[in-house]
Order: C-alpha cells, then sequence, then structure tokens
C-alpha cells in the first residue's frame, strides 16, 4: 500500500486557542456573529476569535445530550492533523451548553450549495470535491478510524474550494483487537450493505458511502430517496449495487469510479489509496474551478438573507403603522422582543458553515431532508459484551434530541391520525389482514382498497415504532446496570 | 432480534402492499376491458 502523505496546509492557520483563551469566559474570546445551521445536536454558530481576529465555527450543545458521543466526536477531531479533515481547536462550558470550537468553512456543506443553487454539480465539480474527500478518508482510514456518515451534507468547502469531512459523532475507532465493527450506524439511504446486515465492516464502509454521495452530487439526491427509509434499508443489502439514472450523461471514468465504490463484497472493494489513482481522480481538476461554484452560493444565499430582511423591516414598519393607529402613542415593541420565530427559521436556512448539515423543511424537500443519522447499537464494547442491541433514541435518558429520521416516522403517523379522523377510518383499518390472508383484499371495496394504501406506511411506522419501544423497555435495566458498573469503575 | 423483528414487519407489510397494488391493477384493467 502507497504510504499516506501528511500533506501540510500551505497557509498559517490557527491551531489550537491559546492558554489564556481556554481561561475565560467564551464570550470574552469569541463575537459570536450568526447562526449557520442547526440540528438535533444543537446550533452552529460563525464567530469572530478577538486574540487573532480569525473566523471560527462554535457547535453549541446542550451538556445534558449524549457527551460520550460529544467526547467521542471531540476526541477524534483532536487526534486529526489534516487539511482535508475539519479541525479541532478547543471547548468550553457556558451554563448548559458545551461549546466547541472549529475550523470555519465559509461554503458551507456540499448538500447545501446545491440546494442552495437547485442545481447539481458538474463532473469536474464532482471529481475536485472527491478528491480532497478521499485524500480526506485516506488519512483517517490510516488512522483506523470510520467515519461513518459520509454524505454530502458532511462535506465542507471553505471559500478556497478545499473539501472537509465532518461530523464526527458517529465516527469509530478500528483497534488491533477489533478488525470489524458490528454497529448499525450511519443516514439509511448511505449505509454500505455489510453495515445493515451486521456482518461486521471496517474502513471500505464508508467507500460505498462516497459512492452514494458521487450519485447523491450528480443526480440531487442519494438512490432511493424517493422511497420510505425502512425500505430502503431492506432493498440496500438485497438489490444489486445503484447506478446512475442516466449513466449515457456522464463520461465513462465517472459511471465506472462510482462502481468500484459500490461494490457490494466489501473485499472486494477499493480502498481510498486505491481509488486516488482511479482515472476519473486523477484527471480532476484544481480546487480553483469550485470558485464559481461558491461564489454563485453565497452570492445566492446573501440575496435569501437580504431579501429576508427587507420583508422583516417591511413587516415592522407595517406592524408600527397598526401600533400608532390602533394604540396610538404606545412604544413599538422591537423584533428581539416580538419573539417571531421567523428570523431565527431564515437564519437557520442559510448556509451551515460546519458540521452538520442545517435541517430544512420546505415543501420542495424530500425526505432526506428530514433524515438523520441512525444509531443502533453502541459502540460501547461492555455493552457489546452484554449482548444488547442500542438504538438510541429521544425515550433514552442524558438524549434530548430524536433522529430526524424518527421526527419524520412521527410526523407521517400525525398525518395518518388527521387523515383517518377525518376521513372515518376505524381501528380495523389499522391492522393487516389476519393470518396474511391476503385475498380478503379482493372482496373490499374501491374505496377501502384506496383507504388502506394510503394508511399503510403509518400503519407499518406505528408498528416498527412499538416494536422499537419494547426493546428498549428490555434493554434499558441492562443499560442501567452497565451505567452503574461503569461509575462505580470510575469512581475506583 | 429487532432487525430480525423489523425484517418480518416490513416484509408483510410489503407482502401487503403488493396485494393491494396489484388488486386495484386487476380493477383497473376489468373496468378497461370492460369500457
Amino acid at each position: 500500500m502507497d504510504k499516506v502523505q501528511m500533506r501540510n496546509h500551505p497557509r498559517r492557520q490557527l491551531k489550537k486557542l491559546s492558554e489564556d483563551s481556554l481561561t475565560k469566559q467564551p464570550e470574552e474570546v469569541f463575537d459570536v456573529l450568526e447562526k449557520l445551521g442547526e440540528g438535533s445536536y444543537g446550533c452552529v454558530f460563525k464567530a469572530h476569535y478577538k486574540e487573532t481576529g480569525e473566523i471560527v465555527a462554535i457547535k453549541q450543545v446542550p451538556v445534558e445530550s449524549d457527551l460520550q458521543e460529544i467526547i467521542k466526536e471531540i476526541s477524534i477531531m483532536q487526534q486529526c492533523n489534516s487539511p482535508h479533515v475539519v479541525r479541532y481547536y478547543g471547548s468550553y462550558f457556558k451554563n448548559s451548553d458545551l461549546w466547541i470550537v472549529m475550523e470555519y468553512c465559509g461554503a458551507g456543506s456540499v448538500s447545501d450549495i446545491i440546494r442552495i443553487r437547485n442545481k447539481t454539480l458538474t463532473e469536474d465539480e464532482i471529481a475536485t470535491i472527491l478528491q480532497s474527500t478521499l485524500k480526506g478518508l485516506e488519512y483517517l482510514h490510516f488512522m483506523r478510524k470510520i467515519h461513518r456518515d459520509i454524505k454530502a451534507g458532511n462535506i465542507l468547502l471553505n471559500t478556497e474550494g478545499q473539501a472537509k469531512l465532518a461530523d464526527f459523532g458517529v465516527a469509530g475507532q478500528l483497534t488491533d483487537t477489533m478488525a470489524k465493527r458490528n454497529t448499525v450506524i450511519g443516514t439509511p439511504f448511505w449505509m454500505a450493505p455489510e453495515v445493515i446486515q451486521e456482518i461486521g465492516y471496517n474502513c471500505v464502509a464508508d467507500i460505498w458511502s462516497l459512492g452514494i454521495t458521487a450519485i447523491e452530487m450528480a443526480e440531487g439526491k442519494p438512490p432511493y430517496a424517493d422511497i420510505h427509509p425502512m425500505r430502503a434499508i431492506f432493498m440496500i443489502p438485497t438489490n444489486p449495487p445503484p447506478t446512475f439514472r442516466n449513466p449515457d450523461l456522464w463520461s465513462p471514468d465517472f459511471p465506472d469510479f462510482v462502481s468500484q465504490c459500490l461494490v457490494k463484497n466489501p473485499e472486494n472493494r477499493a480502498t481510498a489509496t486505491q481509488l486516488l489513482q482511479h482515472p476519473f481522480i486523477r484527471s480532476a481538476k484544481p480546487n480553483s474551478i469550485l470558485k464559481a461554484l461558491i461564489t454563485d452560493a453565497m452570492e445566492i444565499k446573501m440575496k435569501k438573507l437580504e431579501a429576508e430582511q427587507r420583508e422583516q423591516d417591511a413587516e415592522d414598519d407595517d406592524n408600527s403603522d397598526e401600533d400608532e393607529v390602533d394604540q396610538g402613542t404606545m412604544v413599538r415593541a422591537g423584533t428581539g422582543d416580538s419573539g417571531t420565530v421567523r428570523a431565527a427559521g431564515s437564519l437557520a436556512s442559510s448556509l451551515s458553515g460546519t458540521a452538520r448539515t442545517m435541517i430544512e423543511y420546505d415543501d420542495t424537500g424530500t425526505m432526506q431532508s428530514r433524515l438523520g443519522t441512525m444509531v443502533i447499537n453502541s459502540d460501547d464494547e461492555d455493552e457489546e459484551e452484554a449482548g444488547t442491541m442500542k438504538r438510541r433514541d429521544e425515550t433514552e435518558t442524558m438524549q434530548p434530541a430524536k433522529p430526524s429520521f424518527l421526527e419524520y416516522f412521527e410526523q407521517k403517523e400525525k398525518e395518518a391520525n388527521v387523515y383517518n379522523d377525518g376521513g372515518g377510518n376505524n381501528a380495523d383499518n389499522r391492522k393487516l389482514p389476519p393470518d396474511g390472508d391476503l385475498e380478503v383484499v379482493s372482496t373490499w371495496s374501491a374505496e377501502e382498497l384506496r383507504l388502506r394504501l394510503a394508511s399503510l406506511d403509518p400503519q407499518m411506522e406505528q408498528e416498527i415504532e412499538e416494536i422499537r419501544q419494547r426493546y428498549q423497555a428490555k434493554r434499558q435495566p441492562i443499560l442501567d446496570a452497565i451505567d452503574a458498573k461503569r461509575r462505580r469503575q470510575q469512581n475506583f | 432480534l429487532f432487525m430480525k423483528e423489523l425484517e418480518h414487519i416490513v416484509k408483510s407489510y410489503e407482502a401487503y402492499r403488493q396485494a393491494l397494488l396489484s388488486e386495484v391493477e386487476a380493477r383497473k384493467q376489468r373496468q378497461q376491458w370492460y369500457a
């Protein structure tokens, strides 16, 4: 295997925060500028590091969230020293939040760029981004670390067009005694077949996700994005590897590259080092070709913000007129006091500059935009020994926010309930035919068939939720016992 | 175990979905034939 080159950034760059900075209160050290993104983990802000004038990203995570996961994320970022991995500078505790200070990537995530321009990427742009991403993966895999959530939303670009791996919230470390992992982790559409099948996986699981990401960049969404994520999970290991919808649109090297990533048997899948030698990557153009793309995305973002600001100002003026008319000399409340969520919402939909893609709910978004990262089974070896499967969710202690794919399930369930209430659907319609007797469908009226088809997905989701809760109830006492044991060991 | 149960549920629903869709399709074809 070729030696991994430790590539150094040519420009001077912030390495870590000074000792002095770390002893002060964070608001003395940074000017927090604007919100870049928001997710189940908390919020990310752009901030100005007063000591050096540099711009950083600050992730604010409530301390009552899963600290183990946050510590793992920090630890992995701390161990990495690559221009292709987002850098970690330091952390602070502030009230009930942990502030994680990281490298700022001004152009946001690849996924955000695609969405904000409403355009997929060209083959040249994709090759350049994939080249940087592969260098990041080569570095990570050389350190025996697996990212486990490679997708366009977790590849960030700085303003120079350099791609960097971000969001190590579910990343893992392979040790000498553990050649493979068995935890089911990732975001459903990007997950490799061997991860879903729980037959053990290693670093090349990230390569499968990279292949899916390549399709995502070219077509705007990953394969199976339009179907229910749970169905996708069962289709990925069963079906042949996905390909482009229209392979004729691309030069032969690109589909060939993707086909080398999307090899179902991980033993036959190419490594990051091998893929860096693929003709599609070797002929990639320099980062500077991404400048136009980045400038375009940043201009659109700026225009959107300005338009929203104008709208907000106009609304404030209208409110002010109303106040004057209705309430005479009454002092108009400022926007900050009005408690309107609109301004915050519009800011949240601006480009994400750091570790996670923003959550953006809109009519045009597919369910993909609501999907979070799935974590079944923990990495914790104690828990693995106990043979208990782990699926983190909102009911688990110290986990403040539920994954967004569960929110999607709940939303669908609510929609179904509204539908059922409005349509006079009865409880019977929420059941499968008894004993799998599917002949009965021929006796139903057309209207009944339509209703049953419409309520199929929510019913399935409800059943899935029920078994999830059942397993959670079984697992919780074991987890509590493990936790108590671990705490005793720590005290000792 | 969880994944096995999950798989069972999804497969049952898939079969059910197929049965419903086939029935809808069969009726559509019958209607077309009568028309």
